[in-house]
């Protein structure tokens, strides 16, 4: 158990480092267990600093950088061991359109090896996407679905859709 | 092993039956404000065997069956199933497809189902178990959770690198 | 002290309930003072619900409902007690489109009472504003200004804009 | 009483002496991922009083001081100034235009200043006391900290109510 668990934690730390400079074009990023503990029971920290900083600690970095960590740590666990599907919730909400445009380039990257559902409010994410589903309420606190095509998707979040009014 | 289908009724604002059907590679989920969106994610956690009513935004399990709105009545139950294709073989279970329900009464009774047959959560945890894509696994981030992702304390985040050890 | 609190709080409550469902366009909300505790002690917590929803209970809310939740609470203090200006950091990134046109006529109509400082991605926001102020790297690392017009600042979120790579 | 301007120079990310000008209305700050928008909304914070590392993202309140990138030194001190106008007298000082400014020093000693001379932080808390601009008020929300404004401890909600009464 104890060879496994550090087996699969030695690879995830090389894809995060590898997906980390990927996805920020340079910089590094670490995993490091917790030191003098048990490996069973050794907690896990992230470290990262985006190119040409000198900073390492997550605090530090801005609500995008953050984002698009985290990201990085999800696909290095998903390259370590795939799991069939994915679903991440606004996670583009936090990016400029340069960096929503990179997150959906590595989401297009997995996407032949797991099925990913990506719910967004971003045009960028939308345009990438192989099928739609837009889900709205025609009455009042009463979800419905509907089939869209990207030109409605775009005008399902525009003024006048059904929602929060 | 991909997912095929998810079915909805009674759960949170799903009022009406729904069906989302799933084809591979990435789907965006769209749609105005308020109207559905994370509790596709909610019903995902659920039916794969959450069990704290705090992780589903409520204060206690029965605040996932459907509550009425002005013009509807409460329901007295949710319905919750996830078909998957399990023609490679990935779920150790005998069959080429697996559906996966969950159902929660008024009365506080719940019922897990495999395939229609009664079972126990234990059934539907062992079932998932090391695919990623249980409720400790690392194939769901909630709406604004990338902090949590990242500044979880350390143990916690082993957790999910337990997971795909 | 005690009296000046009273009177201050049922002025925020009542801008409040009239704020919300002027953002909402229906629906009701309420501030309440935790019941059998000394007003100077007691706590404050805040009910709403959205046009046509039977729920008051702010955790069942959706992202997007709940930051719009906020801005009402915002701007109800604002109502009660102006303060010169105001600083909100990307508080429209979780608003779908018709709900940010919502934000900016808010923001607009405070706007003459005192100066706002909005941190945004989004170009419905951008597009409102009287002055924007660009902050880029043009050296890895080190923050500098640049005076933006509209159409440069769409182009600041754009890919090739010197920023997280 | 009307916001003129915020000079920053060795604070956080901005290693080179940098001036935003405000106008009175709405002004937007734009600019990718991690540039420095956040770093501008810390600077207010703690030109105005902040005493917490934490709430300025940081560990200790050194963090604050620039750390030097991959191509320039750290720095040894960090300096913000916040001027306004005070034609209308809202602030209780006999000048129509006020300074306030802090200091940080590497060795960790730190200055106040109003209009050039050094005073206390209570000078500075004093100042702004009951505008609702102190770290205290409600003017400043903070980047993805909506939900901390809606779902903090009702007694710290209340602190905020305070402010305004
Ligand atoms: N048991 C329930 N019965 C009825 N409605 C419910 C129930 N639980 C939650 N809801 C409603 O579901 C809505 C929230 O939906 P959800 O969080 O999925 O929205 P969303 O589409 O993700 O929106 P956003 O884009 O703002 O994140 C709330 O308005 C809430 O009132
Ligand atoms: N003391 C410091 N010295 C140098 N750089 C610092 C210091 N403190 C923070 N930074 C840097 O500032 C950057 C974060 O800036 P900030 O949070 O303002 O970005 P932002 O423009 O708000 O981005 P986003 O759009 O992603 O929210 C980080 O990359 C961090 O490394
Ligand atoms: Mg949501
Ligand atoms: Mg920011």
């Amino acid at each position: 158990c104890r060879v496994m668990f550090v087996e699969t934690f030695e690879l995830v730390r090389k894809h995060f480092a590898e997906l980390f400079v990927m996805i920020f074009g340079g910089g590094s990023a670490d995993l490091q267990l917790e030191e003098g503990v048990d490996v069973l029971e050794a907690g896990v920290t992230v470290l990262a600093s985006p190119p040409g900083k000198r900073i390492n600690s997550l605090q530090l970095m801005s609500g995008g950088e953050k984002a698009l960590t985290a990201v990085a740590v999800l696909f290095a666990l998903f390259k370590t061991r795939p799991s069939p599907f994915c679903l991440l919730d606004e996670v583009d909400a936090p990016l400029d359109e340069a960096n929503n445009k990179r997150f959906v380039r590595i989401l297009q990257e997995f996407s032949d090896q797991a099925q990913f559902l990506v719910i967004t409010h971003s045009k960028v994410t939308m345009a990438e996407a192989e099928s739609l589903y837009g889900v709205t309420m025609e009455e009042e606190g009463v979800s419905t679905q509907i089939a869209v095509r990207l030109e409605e998707a775009e005008k399902l979040t525009e003024p006048g859709a059904q929602g929060a009014r | 092993m991909h997912l095929k289908k998810l079915a909805c009724a009674g759960f949170k604002s799903f009022a009406d039956p729904l069906e989302f059907v799933f084809d591979t590679g990435m789907t965006a989920i769209v749609g105005p404000n308020g109207c559905g969106k994370s509790n596709v994610v909610d019903a995902f956690r659920w039916v794969l065997g959450e069990r704290s009513a705090k992780g589903l935004r409520g204060k206690e399990m029965l605040d996932v069956i459907f509550k009425g709105t002005s013009k509807r009545q409460p329901l007295s139950r949710a319905e919750v199933t996830l078909t998957f294709d399990n023609s490679d073989g990935t779920l150790p279970i005998d069959f080429t497809e697996v559906e996966v329900t969950r159902r929660l009464y008024r009365s506080g009774e719940s019922e897990y189902l495999i395939n229609r047959k009664k079972c126990r959560l234990k059934d539907v945890l062992a079932l998932v178990a090391g695919t990623g894509i249980g409720t400790e696994g690392y194939s769901i981030l909630e709406q604004g959770s990338v902090d949590v992702f990242l500044h979880s304390n350390p143990a916690e985040r082993r957790a999910v690198f337990e997971e795909a050890a």
